[in-house]
């Protein structure tokens, strides 16, 4: 033994990076139960009864045994360590060559970046969230054309038919889970029984029909009823006097302007009735790594109001799309809903373990992959059960006083609306 | 990350054409993308 330890070799190596992010992980871990104690002792102080939070019954997904074990893993805290890890101030002479090497792994053009100076960025999170020269995301000059959110690839799109969505071919999943139109189980099924699919267009003239409409707005929680969901509800505000000139159209607001556009749409014998000649269509984009991650506003709509599910955060490569089935729909993502020149129209950021922030800009309320809206999502799917109540699996807002006349936030296409954010 | 965008449009089927002089259909929605392309903020998705 006196041998071995003296005649043995030293060799000194560098830690693992993933040891140091091990231990990230576990002091985060240990201040947000450390967050959490002070909290109850503190309502127990004020007299209030500490409510031990129940976490939400997590949705085991079905698939290979890739899926199965990545289903186990704490992926959102994984994220926000992954986020609290890029945002470490990086040595200034390590900026440019770590940006560049970045760039050159993932296709990231460093000619379209807004700030030449690479030195500029101070972390990958700022940099990974960069902006783009004016001018180089020139817009379709069709205004009949529905424009690109952002950068990425054309994962799937299509007709939406008898309600489902189709994330891969075969592997489909229901608009309700996704958009959260109607009451969603855990298994991801709609239970209610007035759940229909959303193109079903029928005569509410009936007044057996605008009954069970309205009964199926007041179960969800909408604050408008199918039909006027389909129709779109532009009547009121549909220009009857025709077009205006560009002279006109330049000197109006943005807010106008959304309102000039809508108002197109329609003709002069527009009817708020849904014509049997429309459809519903989506389109699923991918952004990798190194695309530019803001997005834009792909038309002229109004954004009534949000839902954000506070799911889970798995990856979102096109690997997992073909083997975990109906993935959007597990995901942490943020629902905007509103409506646009020929109805309805809804935008759906889905957030992956990479980048799971989602950021709106006119929302400044809205807290993605954050362990307060976990810890509150916890406590309202607690307070259903305690009411016998399925989990909506949503929380949501409106945006009905950023314009009265309109009744929702008013987005011009290419207009800038938020992002996704390292972690 | 993924952005998935749900709209309503007018149907691309025969009855819902409006065929303009030029033999043009106008009318139905169109799409302007393959799957698998890669696309940039601002491009056309499709149209009506």
């Amino acid at each position: 033994l006196r041998a071995a330890l003296g005649k043995t070799k030293i060799e000194w190596y560098p830690i693992p990076v993933g040891l140091g992010i091990a231990f990230l992980g576990l002091a985060q871990f240990y201040k947000s139960q450390q967050a959490e104690k002070q909290r109850m002792l503190m309502e127990a102080e004020r007299g209030d009864r500490p409510q031990e939070v129940v976490p939400r019954q997590r949705v085991r997904p079905t698939g290979p045994w890739q899926v199965q074990v990545m289903s186990t893993l704490p992926l959102k805290l994984v994220s926000r360590i992954w986020g609290r890890f890029n945002e470490l101030v990086l040595p200034y002479p390590l900026r440019v060559p770590g940006f560049k090497l970045y760039s050159w792994i993932f296709g990231v053009n460093l000619d379209e970046v807004d700030e030449p100076d690479l030195h500029v960025y101070p972390n990958l999170a700022s940099f990974f969230y960069r902006k783009l020269k004016p001018g180089v995301r020139p817009l379709d000059p069709n205004p009949s054309a529905l424009l690109s959110p952002s950068d990425g690839r054309i994962l799937q799109f299509g007709m939406i038919e008898r309600g489902e969505v189709e994330q891969v071919k075969g592997m489909t999943y229901s608009l309700e889970a996704l958009l959260g139109l109607g009451t969603v189980s855990p298994d991801s099924e709609p239970v209610h029984p007035t759940t229909r699919p959303m193109h079903k267009v029928d005569d509410d003239t009936d007044p057996e029909n605008l009954a069970a409409d309205q009964e199926f707005a007041k179960m969800n929680g909408l604050s408008y009823t199918l039909p006027t969901l389909l129709s779109g509800t532009t009547k009121h505000i549909a220009d009857k006097n025709g077009s205006m000139d560009a002279s006109m159209e330049s000197s109006l607001t943005s807010e106008e302007k959304v309102k000039a556009d809508l108002a197109k749409g329609e003709p002069a014998w527009y009817s708020p009735r849904p014509t049997s000649n429309r459809a519903l269509y989506y389109v699923v984009i991918y952004l990798a790594p190194g695309d530019y991650h803001r997005f834009h506003s792909p038309a002229s709509w109004v954004v009534e109001s949000r839902r954000h599910f506070a799911g889970e955060l798995y990856s979102v490569s096109p690997y997992l799309q073909r083997t975990l089935a109906g993935l959007f729909t597990l995901n942490e993502r943020v629902v905007l809903l509103g409506r646009w020149r020929w109805g309805f129209f809804s935008y759906t950021p889905v957030g992956a373990t990479n980048v799971g922030s989602i950021k709106i800009n006119f929302d400044a309320e809205l807290r993605t992959n954050s362990l307060t809206t976990d810890t509150a999502a916890d406590r309202q799917a607690a307070l259903a059960a305690q009411r016998g109540e399925p989990y909506s699996g949503y929380t949501e807002a409106t945006y009905g006083h950023a314009s009265k006349t309109l009744g929702g936030h008013a987005l011009q296409r290419g207009e800038e609306m938020g992002g996704f954010q390292l972690g | 990350s993924s952005i998935v965008l749900v709209f309503e449009a007018p149907m691309g089927n025969r009855q819902s054409f409006d065929v303009s002089w030029t033999g043009e259909r106008k009318g139905g929605w169109q799409w302007h993308i393959k799957k698998g392309q890669r696309i940039k903020q601002g491009e056309a998705l499709g149209e009506v």
